[in-house]
C-alpha cells in the first residue's frame, strides 16, 4: 500500500542517515 | 495508431474518474459509507505526517551527502600535506 | 479523406468537453450536497488529497535514490582517499625510523567503521 510504501522508504531513509553520521564520526577519529 | 492509442486511454481515463464520482454521488446518505469516507481522510491525514518527516529526512539526507563532501576535501588536504611531506 | 479526419477530431473534442462537463456537474453536486465540514471531507476533496499524496510520494521517492548513490560515491571516495593517505605515511615512517604511535581502541573501532 502507499502508506506501507512510505513507511518502508522513511525506514531506509533514516538508517541511511545513521550510518553515514556514524562514517562521518568513525572518519574524524581517524584523521584527528 | 500511437496518438489514437494516447486519444483512447485520455478519454477512458476521464470515464474511469466520472465512474468513480458516480460511485461516491449517494455515499454521503448512508452512514455506513460515510464512516468509510471518514475513515479514508484519517488515513489521508496519517499519510500526509509520514510523507512530512519524509520530507524532512531527505532534507537531512542532502546536508549529510555536503558534510561527507566537505570531509572528503579535507581528507584530500590531509592527502597533499604527506606528499609535501614526502 | 481530411474531411473525415477533421470530422473524427471534432467527435473527439465535443466527447472531451462533454466529460469535463459531466465531471463539473457530479462534482458541484457531491461538494454541494456534502460541504467540507469540522473532520469530515466531500468525497471529491479526498480524491484530490489522494491524487496530491500519490504525486508527492512519486516525488520524494525520485528524490531520495540519487542522493543515497551520492552518498555512497562519496564514502567509498573518502574510504580510498584515507587509504591511500595511510599508505604514504607508512613509507613515510619506514624511511625515516620514526615510530607512530599505536593505534587506539576507538581508532581501531573507526577503522571497522569506515570498512
Amino acid at each position: 500500500t502507499l502508506k506501507g510504501d512510505i513507511s518502508i522508504l522513511l525506514d531506509k531513509a533514516s538508517l541511511e542517515s545513521q550510518e553515514s553520521i556514524g562514517f562521518i564520526k568513525a572518519t574524524k577519529v581517524l584523521m584527528k | 495508431s500511437s496518438d489514437l492509442e494516447q486519444i483512447c486511454s485520455y478519454i477512458n481515463e476521464k470515464i474511469g474518474n466520472i465512474k468513480k464520482f458516480l460511485s461516491l454521488r449517494n455515499c454521503g446518505q448512508e452512514p455506513t459509507l460515510k464512516t468509510i469516507l471518514n475513515k479514508i481522510g484519517d488515513e489521508i491525514m496519517v499519510v500526509n505526517e509520514l510523507l512530512n518527516k519524509l520530507e524532512l529526512e531527505i532534507q537531512y539526507q542532502e546536508q549529510t551527502t555536503k558534510s561527507l563532501k566537505e570531509l572528503h576535501e579535507s581528507l584530500e588536504e590531509d592527502y597533499k600535506d604527506v606528499e609535501h611531506l614526502k | 479523406m481530411e474531411e473525415e479526419v477533421d470530422k473524427l477530431e471534432l467527435m473527439f473534442q465535443k466527447a472531451d468537453s462533454d466529460l469535463n462537463y459531466i465531471q463539473y456537474r457530479l462534482e458541484y453536486e457531491i461538494k454541494t450536497n456534502h460541504p467540507d465540514s469540522a473532520g469530515e471531507k466531500n468525497p471529491v476533496t479526498l480524491l484530490q488529497e489522494l491524487s496530491a499524496i500519490k504525486t508527492r510520494h512519486q516525488i520524494l521517492h525520485a528524490c531520495f535514490k540519487p542522493i543515497a548513490d551520492e552518498q555512497k560515491e562519496t564514502k567509498s571516495r573518502i574510504c580510498a582517499t584515507f587509504n591511500k593517505t595511510m599508505t604514504m605515511i607508512q613509507n613515510l615512517q619506514k624511511q625515516t625510523d620514526l615510530e607512530l604511535s599505536p593505534v587506539t581502541k576507538e581508532e581501531k573501532m573507526a577503522i571497522q567503521q569506515l570498512k
